[in-house]
C-alpha cells in the first residue's frame, strides 16, 4: 500500500515559486487502477515523479509498503524503484541509441532476468503493443505513437508491482488504446500489480475504477466506482 | 491551394524498406479546415512533413499555390516556409534555451516583424492558450500540455497561410483543447489561414470541416461535411 501524507513540491525557479503540489494526502492500495486527472499543468506529472521517487518533495511523506521513501540512500532508491517501480514517462524518455527491443529489455537488464527470459517478454510485449515488425528499430525512426508504445512495453516487461503511467495513450488511436488498456487490466487482474494513470483520455477514465481529480496541486476529488 | 499528385515516401533504413506514405492524390483549397487521421504508424506525420516542405518524397509532386516543392532550391525552400508555413510538431521541438515567449517569438523575429508587434502577438497568443504567467519560463520548467501550447502559440504568432498541426492536442484537457480549436477556428474564419491537423483526438475530428482517412500510406476515405 502507498501511503501519502500533506505532500508539497515547490519550484524554486528564476521567477514566482511555482506549488506544482500543495497538499496532497492519500492512500493506494496494491491492486488499485486508479486515474489522476486535471487541467494542464494543475502538477500530475510532478505527483507521479515523486511517488516513483524521481523527484523529491518539497515537505510531507510517501511510504510504500512501510518503506518511507525519504529514509533511503541514493543508491537504495535506485534498488527500490528497480525492484518496485514501472514508470511510463509523458514524453517516454527512450534510449536512443537502443532499438525498440533493447529499451524493452533494458529494465529487464538490471534486474537480472535471464536473458532467455529477456528475449520472450520483450517480443511478447511488442507483439501485444502491436509493433513486432518494429522490433530492431531505433526511436528516431519510429511514430510518435510506436515510441510510446515501446515505453509502456519497457515498463511493463519488468513485472512491476506498481506501474506509474504518464499520459500513456496521448499519442495512440483508439484502437492502439483499447488493446494498451485491455493489457493493463489483464496485468493488474492477474497479477494484482497497481496502475496510477495520470491522463486527459476519457477512454482511459472510463475504465479507471478510481478517479483522484487534481487542480493546482490539490486533490479537488476522489471518488471509486466499483 | 495545394495539389498533391501520387505522392510517397519510402525509409530505406537498416531493415525492410517501409513505405510510409504509398501513393497519395488530393487538392486542399485556401481556408479549409481539415484533419488527417489513421492508426499510429499510419503515416501522417511523415505526409504532414512533406506538406511543409521538412522532408523530400521519394517520388511525387506537391505544389502550394501554383508552386513545385521541388523545384525549389533548399534557400528558397526555407524562404517559402517561412512565409507561408506554420507547423506544430509532434514532439514540440521548442528550443531549449529560449523562453516561452522568447519561443512565440523566433519565427516572428525572422521574418522582420517589428519588436512592439511581435511583443504584442506573443502576449496576446501566450494569453490566449492560457499560460501567460509562463512568459519567461524556459521548456524545461513547464508541463507537458503547457509546452504543447508554446508550440501552438508560436505556430500561430506568424500568421501563416497554412498551418500544419501535428497532434495539436495530445496532451490537453478538455478546456485546453477547445479553447485551441476556438482559436483556430476563428483564425480559419477571419484570415482565411488553411489548417491542415493530425490527430487521433475526437474533439479536433468534431470540429473539422473535411477527414481524410489514410491507412498504411494510403487514402482510405475522404469525406466532407457542411
Ligand atoms: N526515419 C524513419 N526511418 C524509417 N521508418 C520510419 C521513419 N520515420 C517514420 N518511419 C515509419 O514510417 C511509418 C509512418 O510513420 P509516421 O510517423 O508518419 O506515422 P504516424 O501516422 O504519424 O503515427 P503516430 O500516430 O503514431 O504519430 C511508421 O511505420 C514508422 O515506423
Ligand atoms: N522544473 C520546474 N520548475 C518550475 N516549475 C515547474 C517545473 N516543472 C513543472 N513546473 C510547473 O509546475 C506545474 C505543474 O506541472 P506538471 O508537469 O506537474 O503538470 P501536469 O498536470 O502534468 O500538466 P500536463 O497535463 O500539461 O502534463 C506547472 O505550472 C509547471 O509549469
Ligand atoms: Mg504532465
Ligand atoms: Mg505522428
Amino acid at each position: 500500500v502507498i501511503k501519502i501524507k500533506d505532500l508539497t513540491k515547490v519550484y524554486n525557479g528564476s521567477q514566482v515559486p511555482v506549488h506544482a503540489v500543495n497538499g496532497i494526502s492519500l492512500e493506494i492500495k496494491q491492486g488499485e487502477f486508479a486515474a489522476v486527472v486535471g487541467p494542464s499543468g494543475s502538477g500530475k506529472t510532478t505527483f507521479l515523479n515523486m511517488l516513483g521517487g524521481l523527484d523529491d518533495p518539497t515537505s510531507g511523506s510517501i511510504e510504500i509498503d512501510n518503506q518511507l521513501l525519504s529514509n533511503l540512500t541514493s543508491s537504495q532508491r535506485i534498488k527500490f524503484r528497480l525492484e518496485n517501480i514501472g514508470f511510463i514517462f509523458q514524453a517516454y524518455n527512450l534510449i536512443p541509441v537502443l532499438t525498440a527491443k533493447e529499451n524493452v529489455e533494458f529494465i529487464m537488464e538490471l534486474q537480472k532476468v535471464s536473458k532467455a527470459e529477456r528475449n520472450k517478454r520483450s517480443l511478447e510485449l511488442l507483439e501485444a503493443v502491436g509493433i513486432p515488425d518494429k522490433a530492431n528499430v531505433r526511436p528516431n525512426q519510429l511514430s510518435g505513437g510506436q515510441q510510446q508504445r515501446v515505453a509502456v512495453a519497457r515498463a511493463l516487461a519488468s513485472k512491476p508491482k506498481f506501474i506509474l503511467a504518464d499520459e500513456p495513450t496521448a499519442n495512440l488511436d483508439s484502437k492502439s488504446t483499447e488493446t494498451l488498456l485491455d493489457i493493463m487490466e489483464r496485468l493488474n487482474k492477474e497479477e494484482n500489480i497497481t496502475f496510477i494513470f495520470s491522463t486527459h483520455d476519457a477512454r482511459v477514465v472510463n475504465k479507471a475504477h478510481r478517479i483522484i481529480t487534481i487542480e493546482d496541486g490539490l486533490i479537488k476529488s476522489d471518488e471509486s466506482r466499483i
